[in-house]
């Protein structure tokens, strides 16, 4: 059964489509079946991955609406063992769309409720934002990853993300864990990074990951490939630093 | 009559608030009366002046919703002649409120109809994302200015924006022109950046402001004290490029 993870911060810019692209990538390497969804209307992680169209085909959209099943969405990467669920300009009508639908927390976990059987791991690309294409995604996740830029604001969207994420376990879904905090864009001869850094483990004992991302051009340059980092330059910082984050969550989820 | 610029892109962490926050202060250095406005529920810009606070006040949700007026609503800041309009969590709960509320693209336009006679300059701080918030800040703007972070993922979120503008233009705001498009986070010794900056100079001949703003290590400290850089630091490369940029402004605003 697969492990779903929704990979989700509010704030802008941290690392979430990046974190999805190349995790997704590593444990795709690792000989894991990986499934990515891209529920960002901008696409990030459908042009990343070197899959962006303009031609019509079903998309996640298409997964919220009960159109079209997982199976009819997915499209094949330059991984093997990693499918992608494309974006779709119709997502940005999505949030309006949603508020008078019903089951409208509940429709992404119900597109993935038999699809998951045929993945090792389920990542979910969310937009900056806790509207209803993120709830749908906290309400489908066994756990969610927190990429957090280590920077001021970045630090001071954390508190809403986690009554966010505790009121989403009391009304919609109980089992939803936190997998851990990533420290994204780590550039440890900053002040700022290091202060950052000591504030976020007090706030988070035991839940950030021994695994950081350091600020790496190669990381920036690969997404205008279309290529993860470990296709475009593996042996970079960046590609490392992510095949070392997908050790250990494979080590993590090994314990259970 | 003041000129009111939205500050606004769908992309996530590319320099908005850090634009609002930066451009509202180094007007407001020079003789300008400015009023900045929280559009987001993250409430950086609040935070990035110093005016962070659980405690219940007037916010920009108020002006939404019509419960408050700018004058009760705006607060002091350490610039005499900078008012803010803080946010207030309840802005998350706006976007779904406004679906079905009347006139729900107006409402901010409204409630600056009369208030903004006060000032030469009204910025308003967009979320990341193109929703009702956005919309609002649109539909009431004169001009929108977009930064531009100069990486992959900002640079294919571009054309998505401008047809957003062209329809608020069509159907809700024919005034509403492009203030311009202003570089952020530049690094001038970067591929990636130079390939970016002459890609967006070909897509936006003429628009693109003759300032930009340098990657700069005190821009990201100056929000942790609640102040602008101007006050921070005033000799940093991040101050001297926002008062460049409001003086260009203000110049092209002179030729009308
Ligand atoms: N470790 C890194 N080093 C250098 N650049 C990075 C790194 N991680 C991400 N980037 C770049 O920083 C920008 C922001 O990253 P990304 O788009 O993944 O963030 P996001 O959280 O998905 O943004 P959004 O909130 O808009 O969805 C991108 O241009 C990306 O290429
Ligand atoms: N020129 C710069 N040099 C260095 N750091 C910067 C610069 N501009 C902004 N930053 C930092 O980069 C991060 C993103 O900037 P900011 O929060 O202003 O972007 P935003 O577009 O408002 O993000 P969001 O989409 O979440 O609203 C912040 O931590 C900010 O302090
Ligand atoms: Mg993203
Ligand atoms: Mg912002």
């Amino acid at each position: 059964m697969a492990r779903i993870l929704a990979v989700a911060n509010q704030k802008g810019g941290v690392g979430k489509t990046t974190t999805v692209i190349n995790l997704a990538a590593s444990l795709a390497a690792a000989e894991k079946k990986v499934l990515a969804i891209d529920l960002d209307p901008q696409g990030n992680l459908t042009s990343g991955l070197g899959r962006r169209s303009r031609d019509p085909r079903p998309s996640a959209y298409d997964l919220l609406s009960g159109e079209r099943t997982v199976a009819e969405a997915r499209l094949a990467t330059d991984l093997a063992s990693l499918h992608l669920v494309p974006s779709d300009r119709n997502l940005i009508g999505a949030e309006i769309e949603l508020v008078t639908a019903d089951e409208r927390e509940y429709r992404l976990r119900t597109a993935l409720a038999t699809a998951a059987a045929e993945y090792d791991y389920v990542l979910i690309d969310c937009p900056p934002s806790l509207g209803l294409l993120t709830l749908n995604a906290l309400v489908a996740a066994d756990a969610v990853l927190v990429p957090l830029q280590c920077e001021y604001f970045a630090l001071e969207g954390v508190t809403e993300l986690l009554s966010t994420l505790r009121r989403v376990q009391s009304a919609f879904n109980a089992r939803l864990d936190i997998a851990g905090v990533l420290l994204t864009m780590v550039d440890l001869r900053m002040t700022l990074t290091q202060q950052v850094i000591s504030e976020v483990r007090s706030h988070f004992p035991g839940r950030v990951f021994g695994a950081h991302i350091p600020r790496s051009v190669r990381l920036g340059e690969a997404p205008s490939f279309g290529k993860p980092i470990i296709l475009y330059d593996i042996k970079s910082k960046g590609a490392e630093a992510y095949l070392a984050l997908a050790r250990e969550i494979l080590e993590n989820d090994a314990q259970g």
